[in-house]
């Protein structure tokens, strides 16, 4: 009610522009792209495959009210009313990775056999605010 | 279980600079069974601990291995993974590991005893430290790669005859199992460049002691043509054999490996539980008992 008294004569288009930052903060919690090549960790002698790799991360804030939409647990509500209302010092729920897929590499081993492996959880596939 | 959640502080540098085999690495907190295990994880700490402005290339020294090796590891890479390295969702794979050891250098001799056309013997010696006790064996293959442009021929059949050879007390060598294997090559002309010969029953004792050096004797006779015209060795075919290389294929099954089958477990989170087949009566008491458990809830 306040609001609208102090919100600005605005067409409705805009007014959910202007609701919209009560709802989902502007650089909402999300997934990056990142990709690195080996050869740019010296790696390149070792690890034959692959050449490229995109482990990818997290990154942005997390809504105040997180339901479903992260899939976070009801605690991620409990620990922002914590880190609001009663002791700032408790951190506000983080932006991390929820899932991840592997990755397969094939590496030159120091007595000089090849080894090809896969990896769990190399790479971050999706993002929650835990 | 060392490193997680463990900040990797500037002292650990020191520890993670220590060379592999000082008590300070941490790396011997991991019990070994596991330490080779996590290939990637040495250099990941250490780039971490380091800030990164030392490579870990200059830290390890590597043996280079042999390219025709190197050139099927990365064949078979290549069936296995994505061009950005996703493992390919391939139901009959069930490794996460293959580990392929060329023969130690020393004991590479080659003898062919040409009074009896051509028998390709050969001593090889493989060291297999780098397989850790959390890697079982799938399967395992001695990789010939052939080297001479095979003669224009529809078939070749080799016969292969392995001994693995046991170090007695006084050093003295003797062959402890044999085993024969007998496998014919269908050949288009110059197509095929690797030969598996699956010696899985034959090694399966011998890694299932977690045995470290395996010393083994292969015997290969190849003859031109289709049996059994061609039992006699008079036309043998003159191919220069490479020493085999060995490959095994490994179910890792520590934390940090992949489980195809884990992953498809996962993905059926819920299952769709079949409805109990009972009479409507039960059906109608099952929901009502579920109704009443609900409410209790």
């Amino acid at each position: 009610e306040e609001n609208l008294q102090e919100a600005p004569t605005t067409s409705p288009s805009d007014l959910s522009q202007y609701f919209k930052q009560f709802l989902f903060p502007q650089n909402e919690c999300e997934l990056h792209n990142f990709r690195l090549s080996f050869s740019q960790l010296k790696w390149d002698k070792w690890i034959i495959a692959p050449h490229r790799y995109s482990p990818q991360y997290c990154k942005g804030d997390c809504p105040r009210v997180v339901g479903h939409r992260y899939g976070s647990p009801v605690h991620t509500m409990v620990q922002n009313i914590i880190y609001e209302k009663l002791d700032p010092s408790v951190p506000k729920p983080s932006c991390v990775p929820a899932e991840y897929s592997p990755l397969s590499v094939l590496t030159i081993e120091p007595d000089g056999s090849i080894v090809y492996k896969e990896y769990e959880d190399m790479i971050a596939t999706k993002c929650t605010c835990r | 279980p060392h490193y997680r959640g463990q900040v990797i502080s500037d002292k650990t540098s020191g520890l993670l600079a220590a060379p592999e085999d000082s008590e300070l690495n941490p790396l011997l907190w991991l019990p070994k069974s596991v330490r080779h295990g996590y290939a990637l994880l040495p250099p990941l700490l250490k780039v971490l601990s380091d800030q990164g402005h030392q490579n870990w290339e200059s830290e390890v020294p590597r043996l280079q291995p042999d390219s025709r090796a190197l050139r099927y590891m990365k064949r078979l890479y290549k069936m296995s993974a994505t061009k950005d390295g996703i493992p390919k969702a391939n139901k009959s794979h069930l490794y996460n590991t293959v580990r392929l050891f060329t023969p130690c250098s020393e004991c590479k001799h080659l003898h062919r005893d040409l009074m009896k056309g051509d028998v390709h013997s050969v001593d090889l010696l493989f060291n297999l430290d780098r397989v850790t006790a959390l890697e079982h064996l799938l399967k395992s293959v001695l990789l010939y790669s052939f080297d001479t442009s095979v003669p224009n021929s529809s078939s070749i059949t080799c016969m292969c005859h392995l001994s693995a050879k046991e170090h007695g007390f006084s050093g003295q060598v003797c062959p402890s199992i044999s085993h024969s294997i007998a496998f014919s090559l269908h050949f288009e002309v110059r197509k095929r460049k690797w030969v598996e010969i699956d010696v899985t029953s034959f090694l399966q004792p011998l890694i299932a002691t977690n045995r470290r050096n395996i010393h083994m004797a292969v015997n290969v006779t190849c003859l031109m043509g289709e049996p059994p015209q061609n039992t006699k060795l008079e036309n043998p075919i003159n191919m220069a054999l490479v020493p085999p290389s060995l490959l095994l294929y490994l179910n890792d099954t520590s934390e940090q490996a992949y489980h195809r089958w884990n992953s498809l477990r996962h993905k059926r989170k819920n299952p769709v539980r079949p409805r109990p087949r009972n009479s409507p009566r039960g059906d109608k008491e099952n929901s009502q008992g579920k109704r009443a458990s609900r409410r209790r809830r």
